[in-house]
């Protein structure tokens, strides 16, 4: 495709392979070829910018208004000015949640600010004693119950401790659950209602954490999750390995629900702001 | 909704009198439009579409009074054939102990598989043993060990030893124990990263385990083509895992990872639990990717 100065059969199909292969969805796909279509009718033949730039226009005018809203101020989600700044990171199971957690925390020490940790997950074996070793990488406080507590509770002690600790940021980690687990949902919705009872406006941020080789069940992760408690944005892991993470130009554009971070492999700094142009331009490398 | 879809498209095909090529055609590209919605890969649902077109456009389908139910027919019997025509049954050595290994990406599901898979395994009145090969994840160790714990299962874990080392130990164990199997839990780690894959086939170069798994996720989209075939490039493994089919993903990737390796799905993940290892059933899979 690269090269290419025509809009010909041949070359969409190039380009459909590209779009749909990146996990894009194929509606969304749909639509941007069919706009390929109309230019290449309306312009010509005599289309001489780069097929590349062409299609980085097109995908930028579908998501038009959403590309505002997807600038990611990394700058002022480190600064929150609120304190405790709370946020709660959610997802289906494996996604990257407890490690998105250390590498998050880990940000905000270099910022200088203080952190404490939740334990939020009190299903899943081993996974207090691997947010534990996180808490301890970033050199943030950690408040843990025994295994299968209620999470409910261990929020509710993190929240109490933030605030007599006069920390700047809690982060509670929950267990990860299928979307479609009625009552698992409904334990998010009452962990998130214990903070709302004791700080109103907590948790400040809901983050959704997306695996970048998940395919479109994405989309369906990011209405539930949306519906059932809020979400303020999303984080797209395991973006250092071949999977492109197209779906969320999807979510983006039906949802409107911006992607804040990127995570770029296991290790504490493996954290990157998400940036459109940056992610659009990897689609076609 | 999906399955709306693909019923609304097969119930326009089924409907039809007589159908051209061009009917043909169309309800075909429908049909190509749900399994890319379903996570089947591109060239795969491309593969597919082809040959049923071509299976269509013979002469019994076009000058059959019902073409619609034919095709709809060759839909499902080219999907489920696609699928594997049955499930495969694990490889057990002559000598024990029998050596399964768990490999695939972060995340997978692949510890979790470990404690299903030995649960399953003394249902069927094996004595397993399971090994912490997975030295680089925070409380990798922990997370088996406690496993092991609630299922009163056996573990095998070692300091400061590097996962060839572990699983080469963990055999001479099981024979001194009497493990007739023996279960590695290794690493998640990207098919990309030569360091870590040399790793895993210098695990089997060593230890010659008797069924490789790859655990793959089930919501996995298009990239699982390029993992599942990069994992088999490096250890030509015996059989796939898809894990958390519990949700509502169309499992897609299950059609595309047996159609471009070849290699059979044998289990199913549907649940957290360690009591919810599922035999794959080919065709109750392609009727979930059809919708
Ligand atoms: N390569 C890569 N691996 C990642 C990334 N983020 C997380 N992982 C790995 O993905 C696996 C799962 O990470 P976890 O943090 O345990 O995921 P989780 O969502 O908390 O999992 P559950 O709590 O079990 O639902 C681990 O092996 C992590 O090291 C990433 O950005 N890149
Ligand atoms: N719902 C559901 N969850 C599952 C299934 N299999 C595993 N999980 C969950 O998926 C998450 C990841 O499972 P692990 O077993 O830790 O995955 P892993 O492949 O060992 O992860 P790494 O070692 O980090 O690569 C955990 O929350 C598990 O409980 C399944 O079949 N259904
Ligand atoms: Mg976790
Ligand atoms: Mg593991």
């Amino acid at each position: 495709v690269t090269g290419k100065k025509t809009l010909d059969e041949e070359t969409l199909d190039a380009i459909e392979e590209i779009l749909i292969t990146s996990d894009i969805g194929v509606e969304t796909v749909m639509e941007l070829l069919e706009r390929l279509r109309k230019r290449a009718r309306i312009k010509g033949e005599d289309e001489t910018a780069e097929i590349q730039d062409i299609m980085r226009q097109e995908l930028k005018s579908v998501l038009s208004d959403q590309v505002e809203r997807s600038a990611s101020d990394e700058k002022s989600f480190f600064n929150p000015g609120v304190t405790p700044f709370v946020i709660m990171v959610v997802g289906v199971n494996g996604t990257g949640k407890t490690t998105t957690i250390g590498k998050l925390a880990h940000r905000f020490r270099k910022e200088g600010k203080s952190v404490i940790i939740a334990a939020g997950d009190t299903f899943r074996a081993g996974a207090s004693e691997q947010l534990n070793i996180w808490a301890e990488r970033s050199g943030s406080d950690f408040v843990r119950h025994q295994a299968g507590a209620d999470p409910g509770a261990v929020v509710f002690d993190a929240l109490n401790a933030a605030v007599a600790r006069r920390k700047d940021v809690l982060i509670v980690d929950t267990a990860g659950r299928l979307h479609t687990k009625v009552n698992l949902m409904e334990e998010l919705k009452k962990i998130r209602r214990v903070m709302t009872k004791l700080i109103p406006e907590a948790p400040h941020e809901t983050l959704l954490v997306l695996d970048a080789t998940t395919g479109q069940n994405s989309i369906r992760q990011a209405e539930q999750f949306r519906d059932i408690v809020g979400l303020t944005g999303i984080v797209l892991t395991k973006l250092d390995g071949t999977a492109k993470g197209g779906v969320v130009l999807t979510i983006l554009k039906e949802l409107g629900i911006p992607v804040k971070f990127i995570g770029l492999g296991e290790g504490i700094e493996d954290l990157a702001a998400f940036d459109l142009n940056t992610f659009i331009d990897a689609l076609f490398s | 909704d999906l399955t709306r879809k693909l019923d609304h498209v097969l119930k326009k095909i089924k409907g039809q009198g007589k159908l051209s090529e061009k009917n043909i055609a169309d309800s075909l590209r429908e049909v190509r439009k749900v399994l890319l919605e379903a996570d089947v890969n591109y060239k795969v649902a491309k593969e597919f579409v082809k040959s049923v077109q071509e299976k269509s456009l013979g002469q019994a389908v076009l000058k059959s009074i019902t073409p619609g139910q034919q095709i709809v027919k060759i839909i499902y019997d080219e999907l489920t054939r696609l699928m594997g025509q049955s499930t495969a049954s694990l490889r057990f050595a002559n000598i024990p102990p029998t050596i399964f290994m768990a490999t695939g990406l972060q995340g997978s599901g692949k510890t979790t598989f470990v404690g299903k898979l030995a649960l399953y395994l003394r249902g069927q009145k094996h004595s397993p043993l399971m090994v912490a090969a997975d030295i680089y994840r925070p409380a990798a160790i922990d997370q088996l060990k406690t496993i092991g714990k609630q299922l009163n299962i056996p573990v095998f874990s070692e300091d400061g030893k590097n996962p060839i080392q572990i699983c080469w130990d963990s055999i001479q164990q099981a024979r001194q124990n009497g493990n007739d199997v023996v279960i590695f839990d290794t690493a998640g780690r990207l098919h990309i990263d030569e360091n870590m894959m040399k790793e895993l086939s210098e695990i089997k170069e060593k230890t010659k385990p008797h069924n490789i798994f790859f655990v793959a996720d089930g919501m996995t989209g298009q990239d699982a083509v390029k993992a599942a075939t990069e994992f088999n490039n490096w250890l030509a493994y015996d059989g796939v895992v898809l894990t958390k089919m519990d949700g509502d993903a169309r499992g897609g990737a299950a059609l595309s990872i047996k159609a471009v390796t070849g290699k059979p799905i044998m289990f199913v993940g549907m649940g957290e639990k360690f009591n919810t290892l599922e035999q794959f059933h080919p065709d109750r899979m392609a009727s979930r990717i059809l919708g």
